[in-house]
C-alpha cells in the first residue's frame, strides 16, 4: 500500500 | 528536509538565478526556448495554488513564490522586453503534443480524482516534459552557449538530486510518492544525453556543439 501523498516537495 | 533535496532545491534556484542573469546581463534571450519557460510557469502554476489553501513552511511557502514570480518575470523578459533577440524560428518544438498526453495522463493516473490533485499531478508530468523544447531547440542549432549549458545542467542536477533525496525518505520514513519518482526519473533521464556533452565538452571549456 503507498503512503498518502504529502506534497510538501517542491 | 534531507541534504540531497535541499542540495536539490537549491540546484534549480541556481539554474534560475543563472537563467536570469545570464537574459539581463547579455540583454538577450538568444538560445533559450520561450515554448519551455511557458511550460515551467504553466507547471507551477498548476502545482503552487496549494499556496493558499495548504501551509507547510515558511521555506516551502517562500520557494513557491520565487518559482512562481521568477517564472513570469522569465517570460516578461523573452517575450516583452528583449522580445527581439528572441530566436523563435529555432523554437518549433509543438507544445500540444505534450500537454495533451500530460492532461490525458493526469486525470488518469493521480492519487486522487479532486482539482488540487489533479493540477499538482499534470504539473509533475508537464514538468517532466518541459525541457524538450529547450533540449529540441539545442540540437536543432546545434550549439548552446556556456552559460545556457550550466543553466541546463543546474536545471537537469535538480530532479536527479530529488531521486536520491526520494531513497533517503524511502529507507529513513518509508515514504514514497510513485507518480513524483517514475515522473522525476523520466524528467531526469531526458537530460542524460546533454549531460554526457556538458561534461565531455563544456567543462573542458569547449562549446557546447553537437556533431553535424
Amino acid at each position: 500500500e503507498e503512503p498518502e501523498p504529502d506534497h510538501d516537495e517542491l | 528536509m534531507n541534504v540531497f533535496r535541499l542540495a536539490g532545491d537549491m540546484s534549480h534556484l541556481l539554474a534560475i538565478i543563472i537563467l536570469l542573469l545570464k537574459i539581463w546581463k547579455t540583454r538577450s534571450c538568444a538560445g533559450i526556448s520561450g515554448r519551455s519557460q511557458l511550460l515551467f510557469a504553466l507547471t507551477y502554476t498548476a502545482r503552487y495554488l496549494d499556496l493558499v489553501t495548504n501551509w507547510v513552511s515558511l521555506y516551502n511557502t517562500v520557494m513557491k513564490v520565487f518559482f512562481i514570480a521568477t517564472s513570469y518575470a522569465t517570460i516578461y523578459l523573452m517575450y516583452l522586453k528583449f522580445k527581439a533577440t528572441y530566436d523563435s524560428n529555432h523554437d518549433t518544438f509543438r507544445v500540444e503534443f505534450l500537454l495533451l498526453p500530460v492532461t490525458i495522463l493526469a486525470l488518469v493516473l493521480n492519487h486522487e480524482f479532486s482539482f488540487m490533485e489533479i493540477l499538482w499531478t499534470f504539473s509533475i508530468y508537464l514538468e517532466a516534459v518541459a525541457i524538450l523544447p529547450q533540449l529540441f531547440m539545442v540540437s536543432k542549432t546545434g550549439e548552446a552557449e556556456s552559460i545556457t549549458s550550466h543553466y541546463l545542467f543546474a536545471l537537469g542536477s535538480y530532479r536527479l538530486l530529488y531521486i536520491f533525496n526520494w531513497i533517503w525518505r524511502y529507507y529513513t520514513e518509508e515514504y514514497y510518492d510513485l507518480i513524483a519518482i517514475i515522473a522525476g526519473v523520466v524528467q531526469t533521464v531526458l537530460y542524460c544525453d546533454f549531460f554526457y556533452l556538458y561534461f565531455t565538452k563544456v567543462l573542458k571549456g569547449k562549446k557546447l556543439q553537437l556533431p553535424a
